[in-house]
């Protein structure tokens, strides 16, 4: 129903705001309906404006920038719908080290009522594990759990 | 409820039996390109329910049986364990699964026959009794939790109508 | 033939001229996300007559000029220009645009209005004489030469039918 | 012309294979003809074995794999259109540190003839280069370069 679609994306949108916010130490960001008066069919735009620079079409941004505005609409989308935890395999690729920090920042936040597992190769993302698994394949094609590190 | 542990065996590259424990608040899953770990994350979107061949990088379901290297020959079946834990209200666990210590393990197994098993606690059960038990903890909508490896990479460029999908499937 | 340098003047987030040494055998541009590295490689497309604004990552053409930010103003007119030398046929550049010292200058000009100016030595000319000349030089083919951030995610995944487009285009 | 097509499409998987092989450290891979007797029309599929593993699709492979495997197509058709230089644009994102290096190493050997330019936030790709050139947005969107290093 499309009483149930615009809740369902103001949620989310709001959701969204909050966790690009925390994602860019500070900016703005929306969801938009194309077409306001069609809910039934209109598409959806996202507008993106980092901390300073000027609002635009998120496709206008950067290849790091546009990671972390999809991650943010992506776990608003978790927090409309949570689970008891949330799998992230190598979101953190695209990010510099400055928004790694900001991410694993997220996590922390976040964390208290979500158990998160992250597959990673940055270094900094692996400093905020409670737990380090290590996977290697010493003989071609057969995968080992070795576990690295416990607190 | 929280995750416990997940146990993988036979199937794509952990062709040994492998144990993992997931308690932690955060557990970072780490090692070379093509080492396994990207399939870990299919073992848990497996174990849930996931029938999307696509979804798991596989041609066929059979696929994710490991299908054997140079030196080792394929195996038959592949299974892969979850046990959930802290599992307070047991009102979604029908009688027939009794969970012990508020433990509550849900298996997966697939045969090269094509024939897939499933369990609660141990006992034999049917893929519906397992969507139930999931409905009950929150794990029915781990479509949401699970951001698969590339995803990010591509659900911004998606056409004004496909973002508009993903806020309908929430919905 | 060798790329020297680039400058870039109110092209995208440039509105500051600025110079890039670039001869040597392997140059690398790095920095934080969103500061600008792209936009170097944009420039380098654009300055070689690239004509879309998808591959640019731009709306409309318009929108590489800099567009302004919360402190400063737009600029009118965005510029760049490439420097590329060890010129030793000229073979390919016409007689009405002499080279100095073996060094051949390709700027391209869009103002606001959406007027496009193309300069080649520094003598204006037609965008047809800068493919010409480009074409005598091997850089015609740049679409091989610029790998931009993202492709290497996709191509793969592309169709049977889009990765025999890749082979047709080459042939 | 079919001819033409198939000329190249053999040239191009030369490339590809010898490239595979370099940056793979060994294995196999193969362009191939999803209908070898249809030359004007026939899709193609791409098959890779990366060292110890088995032949397979490469759309089986993982992450890493893909990228590199990816890396080698596109190498592949730039060798057989050649230009005086190359840009590459993060392809060092998802490779893990041992990769990295099989990839600075294919870049020493075709550096001979072209000149890279890279952008990357990888320390080993940067550790190759000779010159460095830092973008900076001290000023909210407005960017500078730094020249960080000269050899
Ligand atoms: N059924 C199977 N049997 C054996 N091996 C398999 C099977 N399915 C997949 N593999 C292998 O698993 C490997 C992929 O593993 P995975 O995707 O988990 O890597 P990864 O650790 O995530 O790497 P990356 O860092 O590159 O993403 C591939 O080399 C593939 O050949
Ligand atoms: N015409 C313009 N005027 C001003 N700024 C612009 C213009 N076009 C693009 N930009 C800005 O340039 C920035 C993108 O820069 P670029 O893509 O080069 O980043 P990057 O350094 O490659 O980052 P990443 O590491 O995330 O890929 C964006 O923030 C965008 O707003
Ligand atoms: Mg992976
Ligand atoms: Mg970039």
């Amino acid at each position: 129903s499309t009483e149930q679609f615009k809740e369902t994306f103001d949620a989310i949108n709001q959701n969204f705001k909050e966790l690009f916010t925390l994602l860019f130490g500070g900016g703005q960001c929306e969801m938009r309906l194309l077409d306001e008066t069609d809910l039934l069919e209109s598409g959806i735009e996202i507008i993106a404006q980092p901390p300073g620079k000027r609002l635009q079409n998120v496709m206008l941004l950067s290849g790091g920038e546009k990671a972390l505005v999809a991650l943010a609409l992506l776990l608003g989308i978790f927090k409309f719908r949570p689970s008891p935890f949330c799998l992230l395999d190598e979101v953190d690729a695209p990010l510099d080290d400055a928004n790694v920090s900001r991410f694993t920042r997220l996590l922390g936040v976040m964390g208290k009522n979500t158990q998160f597992i992250l597959i990673t190769h940055n270094k900094k993302t692996m400093e905020v594990a409670q737990y380090l698994y290590g996977v290697t394949m010493q003989e071609a094609g057969v995968s080992k759990i070795v576990s690295v590190k416990f607190e | 409820h929280r995750i416990d542990r997940l146990e993988i065996y036979g199937f794509k590259s952990f062709c040994e039996k492998t144990d993992i424990v997931l308690n932690g608040e955060v557990t970072a899953i780490v090692g070379p390109n093509g080492c396994g770990k990207s399939n870990v994350a299919d073992a848990i979107n497996w174990v849930l329910g996931e029938q999307s061949t696509k979804t798991l990088r596989a041609g066929r379901m059979e696929d994710v049986i490991f299908n054997g290297t140079q030196k080792r020959k394929a195996l038959g079946v592949a299974e892969v364990t979850l046990t959930l834990r802290e599992f307070a209200n047991g009102a979604s666990l029908p009688a027939d699964f009794p969970s012990e210590n508020g433990e509550v393990t849900v298996s997966r197994r697939l045969y090269r026959s094509g024939e897939s098993e499933y369990f609660l606690n141990q006992r034999r059960c049917r893929l519906k009794d397992v969507y139930e038990f999931f409905e009950g903890t929150g794990l029915g909508s781990t479509s949401y939790a699970l951001i698969e490896q590339g995803r990010i990479e591509v659900i911004l460029g998606s056409k004004p109508q496909d973002r508009r999908a993903l806020i309908e499937e929430a919905a």
